[in-house]
């Protein structure tokens, strides 16, 4: 069974702004 | 067949035809007769011109054409025919044939930068020492092997017409017999431009019957002139062993036709691209050929370096440059940072490197391993390029730890 990948969209940046990468 | 590689195809050393290499080229000559006009010379009349193209063009055992000078009138007096050969040719022999008796002193110098610098060949005289400040008939050793000598021989008042002076180049001189492994001979028999100066004619009675050569210090004032019908350069176009021919390029200058990969006037460097090892002459052993550096097809320019060279025991220093296609390595034989290698296609492939493409948050760098493609996973994350959390995980909102244990 493949596990989904991940959902970028349910990251939270708020403490990672800086980490964010370009979407 | 090219001369230049066997039935196999495989290369091989060649040379372009032994010639003389002065027929038909242009010699310049410091005195001339015929201008003014005299009795038996005339500039103007072809029947009676003597014009240093004479000395080059074809004579045939009827009709021998000759060059003159003007009457001269003081001794000694420096007369000189200088020329050119246009590139540089592997030079065997210098003759000429004189219309008039021999000189009794003449020196051959010969250039290697077309006429920049002039260095003697050889020297003539029944007074080497006095004339020429050398002795008479020195033995060549391995050690002066590129000295010029002089002689007494060939320098007879007689014949008074048809006298001979040749010089040959290689003549005594004991590397001779291994001219391929004796780059001072080779440098030796190298000439662009050959120049003949007679420096004294000989011995003349003035009118009242003195013999003036030795008491006035060698002057005379007898008239006399000097002839020659042929001046013959016999050689080679000097191509290193990498051609068979020369011919004339866009500018009318002759140049070799290189073979071997190799490239310049005389063949004398490598092609672009061809820098696998360093440009070697071809002997009868070895074609010695320039060899191309090996980029797998990933780059259009190569160096060479002599400590790989050295380091691969004298079999490869060409070092790629600009690496294309996302390779890298003196061979492009690599991928590059970031890049993995598509095991399913050829080194060669333009397609034979892949980005490796790690997810921006489920890896932990965008280097992947450059063989598997494998990307260095957070904790918890799986996949080629670490985009799924593993079995037992699953996604958080973190992007720092993106897979969580399940509880």
């Amino acid at each position: 069974d493949v596990m989904p990948t991940l959902d970028m969209a349910l990251f939270d940046w708020t403490d990672y702004e800086d980490l964010k990468p370009e979407m | 067949p090219d001369p230049c590689y066997d039935e196999n195809g495989a290369p091989r050393r060649c040379i372009p035809e032994f010639v003389n290499a002065a027929f038909g080229k242009e010699v310049q000559a410091s005195s001339t007769c015929g201008k003014p006009p005299t009795r038996h010379c005339n500039a103007s009349d072809p029947r009676k011109a003597h014009p240093p193209s004479y000395l080059t063009d074809l004579n045939t055992a009827a009709n021998m054409t000759c060059w003159r000078s003007e009457m001269l009138h003081h001794s000694p007096q420096n007369i000189t025919l200088t020329l050119s050969l246009g590139k540089k040719f592997e030079v065997v022999y210098v003759s000429l044939q004189f219309c008039s008796p021999r000189p009794e002193s003449t020196a051959i110098f010969k250039s290697m930068d077309y006429g920049k610098t002039w260095v003697p060949y050889q020297y003539y005289s029944s007074q080497c020492r006095k004339i020429y400040g050398k002795p008479n008939k020195a033995t060549v050793t391995k050690q002066n092997e590129q000295e010029a000598l002089c002689t007494d021989g060939q320098t007879d008042l007689y014949p008074l017409t048809g006298g001979l002076i040749a010089f040959s180049t290689l003549d005594g001189r004991p590397s001779a017999q291994d001219f391929d492994n004796s780059p001072v001979l080779q440098d030796w028999v190298t000439a662009t431009d050959i120049r003949v100066i007679f420096s004294r004619p000989h011995v003349f009675r003035d009118k009242g019957g003195r013999d003036n050569d030795e008491e006035d210090g060698g002057t005379s004032s007898s008239p006399y002139y000097y002839a020659v019908g042929e001046l013959q350069v016999g050689g080679r176009c000097k191509c290193n062993g990498h051609a068979s021919r020369c011919v004339k390029d866009k500018e009318d200058k002759l140049v070799c036709d290189c073979k071997h990969n190799t490239e310049g006037p005389e063949c004398d460097r490598c092609k672009p691209f061809h820098y696998d090892r360093p440009w070697q002459r071809a002997n009868t052993r070895e074609a010695n050929e320039c060899l191309a550096c090996n980029c797998n097809l990933h780059a259009r320019r190569c160096r060479f370096n002599m400590e790989l060279y050295k380091l691969s025991g004298r079999k490869s220093g060409g070092v790629c440059l600009n690496c294309r296609h996302n390779t890298a390595g003196r061979h492009c034989h690599y991928c590059k940072e970031g890049f993995y290698r598509d095991l399913s296609k050829s080194i060669t492939d333009r397609k034979a490197c892949k980005a490796c493409d790690c997810h921006p948050v489920g890896a932990a760098g965008k280097t992947c391993n450059q063989t598997t493609g494998q990307c260095p996973c957070k904790d918890g994350v799986t996949g080629l390029t670490c985009n799924r959390c593993a079995k037992g995980y699953q996604q958080s909102r973190s992007p720092v730890a993106p897979c969580i244990k399940i509880p």
